[in-house]
């Protein structure tokens, strides 16, 4: 292909002004069902562009600054203002977002996707350059048999997107997970597939067993023993 | 040494999976399987006991917000024992304790820790039945079938959040496995089981081991 054409085909560094638009969108997701007062804010943003199905793919890096929290309702122990570095990955088609990927960690022990090169190997869907056709398109498909299967309904049309972006950072963070095992085991859509972590962290998990302060039980005389 | 595998399933000591829905109580769900466990090897009967009596009357737990199986064990003990499921049947939110001590239809005298060493608890299981254990539920929110054996700083025995039920052991194309009983329904998993890797202490599946005790 004409080197310009190939130009496009790989990623290239976008300009701050085009960055603006993805990156706000990624905020809003992130920020999605927090009061006001605890909403992440935007700092500093830096990201790649690349062609991808009608639309642009933007792989975006950038800092949030989590406002301080002094609510015990909230957070069980006073955190400080802090900040996050995070990687999102948005897809921009005919002027719909969708939040593909989002992976954020305190600043400090972020590890750079850059040096998660074997990461980004497993991730077909998102790393074939240039993207698959339509893959916005592919993924609505998967969501409505994901919707189907396990006959979820949702209130609003925004819900459903929400849902859809969810769901399809689920299938990245699946596919992460199936990468890093070491059995047999298979990964991927699920019931629980619309969740985000904390989500189902809070609503199927019991986080007070790692305390495990319960009552001291005498120890079983093991079987040979008897 | 204990046998090459154990299914305590084709042994009919094992219910049938069931589902906590939208809400923090496998720690109850754990202990029942266990209890239906102990009282099928001691009286041959299999009944499919109560969660919901844990969840509303085990004062010291919290009901949908999690709980221990050593409390629950307490709980049982003090209570005076525990309702079938369909005497006191599961509604998946804390409601009062209509506990009722004529109704229930088993009891236990005690509650043990068991050992560390998985070549034990398999010894263990194998002769006494169905274990209580608690791992780190990480990648559970996607598992769909195999054995899984994720790596450790991924599945930090330091982090343990969900309690289910070991129902058996061996092996699958000589990949050790425990087979475990989960509180998720038949449409999660192998059938609402899960396969984890055996002898690694994955997912500190070792760490929290436990059984009530039958006279």
């Amino acid at each position: 292909a004409p080197p310009r054409q190939a130009a496009d085909a790989q990623a290239r560094e976008a300009a701050y002004p085009e960055l603006l638009g993805p990156a706000r969108f990624a905020l809003e997701m992130y920020n999605r069902g927090r009061a006001a007062g605890r909403r992440a804010a935007l700092g500093a943003v830096r990201g790649r562009v690349r062609r991808a199905g009608h639309g642009s793919l933007f792989s975006l890096k950038a800092t949030l600054e989590e406002p301080p929290c002094n609510d015990p309702t909230v957070c069980q122990l006073p955190v400080s203002k802090k900040t996050l570095l995070c990687s999102f990955e948005v897809l921009d088609e005919l002027g719909k977002h969708m939040l593909l990927r989002r992976d954020c960690g305190p600043v400090d022990t972020k590890v750079t996707d850059d040096r998660n090169e074997t990461l980004s190997s497993v991730l077909p869907l998102l790393n074939k350059d240039p993207l698959p056709q339509d893959f916005s398109v592919k993924m609505a498909s998967v969501f409505k048999e994901f919707v189907t299967t396990y006959n979820r309904t949702y209130e609003t049309k925004e819900e459903a997107e929400w849902r859809m972006s969810v769901f399809s950072n689920n299938m990245v963070r699946a596919q992460k997970i199936q990468a890093l095992d070491r059995g047999t085991a298979q990964y991927g859509i699920t019931k629980f597939s619309d969740l985000t972590e904390e989500e189902f962290r809070t609503i199927y998990l019991n986080p007070l067993l790692r305390e495990n302060r319960g009552k001291k039980m005498r120890l079983a005389k093991s079987v040979s023993d008897h | 040494a204990p046998p090459p595998e154990w299914d305590w399933r084709s042994k009919g000591a094992v219910t049938k999976v069931k589902d906590q829905g939208m809400c923090g109580s496998c720690w109850a769900f754990s202990v029942t399987g266990n209890v239906e466990g102990q009282w099928f090897l001691k009286e041959g009967t299999l009944l499919s006991l109560s969660e919901q009596e844990l969840l509303d009357c085990d004062k010291v737990d919290k009901a949908c917000l999690g709980g221990l199986p050593s409390n629950a064990y307490t709980a049982i003990m003090t209570l005076g024992g525990l309702e079938t499921e369909d005497d006191y049947s599961y509604q998946g939110h804390l409601q009062a304790c209509s506990f009722s001590a004529k109704k229930a239809r088993v009891y236990i005298n005690d509650s043990v820790e068991l050992s560390q060493n998985e070549q034990k608890l398999a010894a263990w299981l194998a002769k006494k039945g169905p274990i209580s254990v608690a791992i780190n539920a990480f990648g559970m929110q996607f598992y769909r079938h195999g054995i899984s054996h994720p790596l450790r700083p991924l599945c930090s025995p330091w982090l343990i959040d969900h309690a289910v039920l070991l129902v058996g052991y061996g092996n699958r194309s000589g990949i050790p496995f425990w087979a475990i009983k989960n509180s998720w329904g038949t449409d999660w998993g192998e059938e609402g089981y899960y396969y984890l890797h055996r002898g690694s202490g994955a997912c500190g599946v070792n760490t929290m081991a436990s059984s009530a005790v039958v006279n």
